[in-house]
This record gives C-alpha cells, structure tokens and sequence, in this order.
C-alpha cells in the first residue's frame, strides 16, 4: 500500500458517499445516470471475484465489500425506491450501455494476462470501468446545469483513477517487475475521460459559476 | 516480483 493508491482509495469512497449523500439528503436523483451505476455495480461484482478466495487485508476485503454494497445500494435507490426513482431522467439517460458491457468483454476475451475465468473477469471489470463514466457524462451535458453535489461526485469520481496512475508509476519504480499494462492504459484512457468535465469544473470554480457544460 | 500482480488492489 501506498500513499497514492490509500489516496485514490480515499477519492473514490468520498465519491460514493457524496452521491449517497446527494441521493438520500435531496430524495432526488436528478442528473444521475442509472446505467453508469449499473455498470459500476457490474465492475465491482467482476472485479472482486477473489473477495471470498484471496484474503490480502481487512482494509481491501472491508473496501471490497463497501464497494459492492454501496454500488448495489445506488442501483436499488434508483430503481426501486418509490420517492426516488421518480425524479430518474429515463428520457435522458438513454445511453446503449449494452454496447460497452459486450465490447469490454469482447476485448478482455482478445486482451488477458492468463485465459482463466478469473483473469478474463478481472480485466473485464477494468475495461469496463474505464469506459462506465460514458453515460453519466453525456447525461450531464444534456441535462445542461448540474447541480453541486453530482459535479463533485464525478470530480472525485474521476480523481481517483488519476491517484492510481501515480500508484503505478510508483509501484513501477519500487517494484520494479511491476507489469500490468492492462490497468494502466485502462486507467489513462478513463482519466483522459474525465478530461472536459475536469476543464468545465474548474471554469466553473475559478468564475464561481455554476456548472455548465456545453451540450 | 511478478506475484505482485494488481489483485490486491481494489
């Protein structure tokens, strides 16, 4: 462990519970896209096939768990919730999210370190994920003003995996044999992502204007 | 080492 990757850790539960906040405090969750939590859901329930086979540390199987459980949470709030799911922009959040569910596949079949179920899953989960922030973004440009709590969510959200990089690059240098390709291109191409939405948030907070992306 | 593979990364 190290201070990068406890940091992105960090970002990215701070980025589940300001969503849970913004869900639960407003009643509301107007601007979130269901399909981006779905596929975060999937992610998690991929990537952490190993939860119950490989014990590391209480701090990754507490994290692990703490993951699937709020990415479960989430889906359910805006699915089943009665209060909730009314305000879910289903005419908004229209994105094929199939599409990225069969490509991340199709490419983790074509891209493994080893053909094992397991590592096929894993590096499932890690295309996935770089790819999972497609619909929420496209429904914040359409829903056009966002309000704070979700423009902090996908801020944090898109923090977390820039901290990673930083733990690979390190990880690179003090464990020298550190090969994974596969997270790291996955991990530059989700931050690069995130790359407008950083821009457009930090205009916002540097003229202390609301959020406003270009549709 | 190569054992240090990402799985204990979250």
């Amino acid at each position: 462990m190290n201070i990068f990757r406890f940091s992105g850790d960090m970002t990215h539960l701070i980025s589940i519970l300001v969503l849970l906040l913004k869900i639960y405090a407003t009643k509301s969750c107007s601007g979130i896209s269901l399909k981006t939590q779905e596929l975060y859901a999937l992610v998690f329930l991929t990537r952490y096939l190993n939860l119950f086979t490989e014990f590391f540390s209480v701090y990754n199987t507490v994290m692990k768990l703490v993951f699937i459980g709020s990415s479960l949470v989430i889906v359910w709030y805006m699915r089943m919730h009665r209060v909730v799911k009314l305000s879910y922009d289903k005419e908004l959040d229209t994105f094929r999210h199939y599409f990225l569910v069969v490509a991340s596949f199709v490419l983790a079949l074509l891209v493994h370190e080893k053909f094992t179920f397991q590592e096929i899953f894993w590096a499932f989960s890690i295309y996935l994920e770089a790819i999972a922030i497609l619909p929420q973004l496209v429904l914040l440009q359409r829903s056009g003003n966002v309000d704070n709590l979700t423009g902090q969510y996908v801020f944090f959200l898109g923090s977390y995996r820039a901290f990673y990089i930083l733990n690979w690059i390190y990880r690179y240098f003090t464990e020298n044999h550190f090969a994974r390709l596969i997270s790291c291109i996955s991990g530059l191409v989700q931050t690069a992502l995130y790359a407008d939405f950083f821009y457009y948030y930090f205009i916002s907070w540097k003229n202390n204007k609301k959020l406003q992306l270009p549709a | 080492t190569e054992g240090a593979s990402l799985k204990d990364e979250l």
